[in-house]
């Protein structure tokens, strides 16, 4: 564990819960992409079922637990509590294109051909693009609230925080994992046209 | 099994 790790953990922490307390309290999901919140939903489950075959350690059992269960509670309030707000009609990217390429993509470049491994992969890859339904909601609407942009600068930033940790761990353990690393400068480079309009426009952002 | 990814990361 190092500090970028850290951070980039708590980033993240504070991206999901920011979405789930902007939908809470507004009682509204409007803006918000259920698209990509099921992906985010079906990348922490096939990420952490190693929760089930192996415990590496209590802060690494919370965190995941408290994402899993805050991707399916936010799943929930889009499509059941809050459904009458979700805006479905702007949702209109195909997860499809997403799931079907990157499941493939699993099975062909991973670090293992087994069952756990290969989901482990599919997830990786799948979360690099699993914003892509929310940005496209947000570039079809031509807006985005204040509150969501929040969301996605924290969820952006986790990613290049986690970058740094890799370079820190290359250098400090010798680890590097290609697999991880090609995903995370994906997932990265998909936020650099938004980290530029948050920056610049600063918060509620309107194209 | 041996571990092939590291699953301490999130």
């Amino acid at each position: 564990m190092n500090i970028f790790r850290l951070t980039g953990d708590l980033s993240h922490l504070a991206a999901i819960i920011i979405l789930l307390l902007k939908i809470w309290k507004t009682r509204s999901c409007a803006g918000i992409s259920g698209k990509s919140q099921i992906l985010f939903a079906l990348v922490f489950t096939t990420r952490y079922l190693d929760l089930l075959t192996s415990f590496i350690s209590l802060y690494n059992t919370t965190m995941k637990v408290i994402y899993i269960g805050c991707a399916y509670a936010t799943v929930y309030l889009i499509y059941m509590k809050f459904k009458a707000t979700y805006d479905g009609n702007h949702d209109s990217f195909r997860m499809e294109f997403l799931v079907v390429p990157v499941g493939g993509l699993a099975c062909l470049v991973n670090h293992d051909f087994s069952f756990l491994e290969i989901l482990w992969t599919f997830s990786i890859y799948l979360e690099s693009v699993a914003i892509l339904p929310q940005l496209f909601m947000i570039s079809k609407t031509g807006e985005a609230e204040t509150i969501t942009t929040h969301y996605l600068f924290f969820l952006g930033l986790y990613r290049a925080l986690y970058l740094f940790n890799w370079i820190w761990r290359f250098y400090f353990e010798g680890f590097f994992d290609m697999i991880a690393i090609v995903a995370g400068m994906v997932q990265t480079i998909l936020y650099c046209d938004f980290f530029y309009l948050y920056v610049t426009k600063g918060q509620g952002i309107s194209l | 099994d041996e571990v092939v990814t590291d699953k301490d990361e999130l």
